[in-house]
C-alpha cells in the first residue's frame, strides 16, 4: 500500500543515512574494484569470528585510524611540455575530485599511486637519473609561483607502480574546494647528452594515477562506545 | 536397538538466532559490491526468574526479574538484547561512482543477554 511504501522509503533513507549516504547510489558506469580495496576487504572477511580485537575505526593495513577507504581516479589532462632545464619527459595535471568526502570526515592518510605501462625503465646512461616532482597547482593547472614541490625524488629506475604519501601535504590544508590539483613532472637529469626521447626512456608512458584516501567518519569520532 | 531420542525442542531462553541478511532482498544489490549478504543474527528468548549466569544479565536485570515475579502486571521481564556485536566491511559504489570500502561497527550479533 502507499502508506507501507512511504514507511519503507523513510526507513530506507534513515538506514542509508546511518550508513553515511545521502541517497541510494545507482552507479552509471561502474569501475573495477581497485585491488588494494579487495585485499583489505578479503583479509577482514577471512578473520575468524567473533573477533573482539577487530577495531572498526582503524585500517590495520596502513596502521592509521579510519573506517572509510576510497580510491579516486585522476581526472587531469596532459600539459604542454616546456623545456626550462634538462629534458622534461612528462608534464601532467593530476586532478582528484574529493567533494564526496562528508563534512566532519577527518583525513588520516592519502597515498598517490602512479602506474606506468611497462615494468621498469632504466636510466639510459650510468650515473644519469630521472627526476620526479609533484607541485601543488591551481585548479587550472598552473603551478603556483614560488611553491616548493610537495614531492621530489630521483630514480635510477622507474617501476611500474610508484607510491607517494601525501597525507602531510593534505593535512596542511592544501585541498581548496575539496579537490586536489597537482602538477606531475618527470625529467631526465640536466646536462645529459643524447636525444630527448632516449633520455626519457619511456618515463612518459604513464598509464594511470589514483589517490587512495583513508578517513575517519563521524561515527568513529565521538566518544568510544563501551 | 537404541531407544528413540526425545524430540529436540528449541531452547526458549534468550540467545542469538540465525538471521541472514541478503542485500538483494532489500534492493541494494546494484550498489553494494560485496558482500552480497551476511549472517547478522538477532536475539530472541525468555529471561525467566531466576536469571541464570549464561544469560549475561546485569544486576539490574536480576532485580527486575525478582520484582516481576512479585508483580507481573506492573513490572515487565528484562529484554533479550544484543550484548556483543562485531563489525563487518562493505565494498560499495557511492553517489559519484567511486568505490568505497567502509568498516561498519555493530553489524553482527555475537552474544545476547537479559538487560
Amino acid at each position: 500500500s502507499p502508506v507501507l511504501a512511504t514507511g519503507l522509503s523513510w526507513q530506507e533513507s534513515s538506514l542509508l543515512k546511518s550508513l553515511g549516504l545521502s541517497a541510494k547510489p545507482s552507479p552509471r558506469s561502474p569501475v573495477p574494484v581497485p585491488p588494494v580495496l579487495w585485499r583489505i576487504f578479503q583479509r577482514r572477511k577471512e578473520l575468524p569470528r567473533p573477533h573482539q580485537e577487530l577495531d572498526s575505526c582503524r585500517v590495520e593495513e596502513f596502521n592509521v585510524p579510519g573506517n572509510i577507504v576510497r580510491v579516486f581516479a585522476d581526472q587531469g589532462r596532459f600539459l604542454p611540455e616546456e623545456q626550462p632545464q634538462g629534458w622534461l619527459c612528462l608534464r601532467k595535471l593530476l586532478f582528484f575530485n574529493l567533494s564526496v568526502l562528508e563534512e566532519g570526515e577527518r583525513l588520516t592518510m592519502a597515498q598517490l599511486e602512479l602506474r606506468f605501462q611497462h615494468n621498469s625503465y632504466h636510466s639510459p646512461r650510468p650515473g644519469q637519473v630521472l627526476e620526479l616532482r609533484l607541485y601543488p597547482a591551481s585548479p587550472r593547472g598552473q603551478p603556483q609561483p614560488g611553491r616548493r614541490p610537495l614531492v621530489e625524488r630521483s630514480f635510477v629506475q622507474l617501476h611500474k607502480s610508484l607510491l607517494f604519501k601525501l597525507s602531510a601535504a593534505l593535512k596542511d590544508g592544501k585541498m581548496p574546494g575539496r579537490n586536489l590539483t597537482l602538477v606531475l613532472e618527470i625529467s631526465a637529469s640536466s646536462g645529459a647528452s643524447g636525444s630527448p626521447r632516449s633520455l626519457c626512456a619511456g618515463s612518459d608512458a604513464l598509464e594511470a594515477a589514483s589517490l587512495l584516501v583513508v578517513t575517519l567518519g563521524r561515527q568513529c569520532r565521538g566518544p568510544r562506545r563501551r | 536397538r537404541s531407544p528413540p531420542s526425545p524430540p529436540v525442542t528449541p531452547s526458549p531462553l534468550c540467545k542469538p538466532r540465525r538471521l541472514y541478511i541478503s542485500f538483494s532482498d532489500v534492493g541494494w544489490e546494484n550498489w553494494i559490491i560485496a558482500p552480497q549478504g551476511y549472517l547478522a543474527n538477532y536475539c530472541r528468548g525468555d529471561c525467566p526468574f531466576p536469571l541464570a549466569a549464561e544469560l549475561n544479565s546485569t544486576n539490574h536485570a536480576v532485580l527486575q526479574t525478582m520484582v516481576h515475579s512479585l508483580d507481573p502486571q506492573g513490572t515487565p521481564q528484562p529484554c533479550c538484547v544484543p550484548v556483543r556485536l562485531s563489525p563487518i566491511s562493505i565494498l560499495y559504489y557511492d553517489n559519484s561512482d567511486n568505490v568505497v570500502l567502509r568498516h561498519y561497527e555493530d553489524m553482527v550479533v555475537d552474544e545476547c543477554g537479559c538487560r
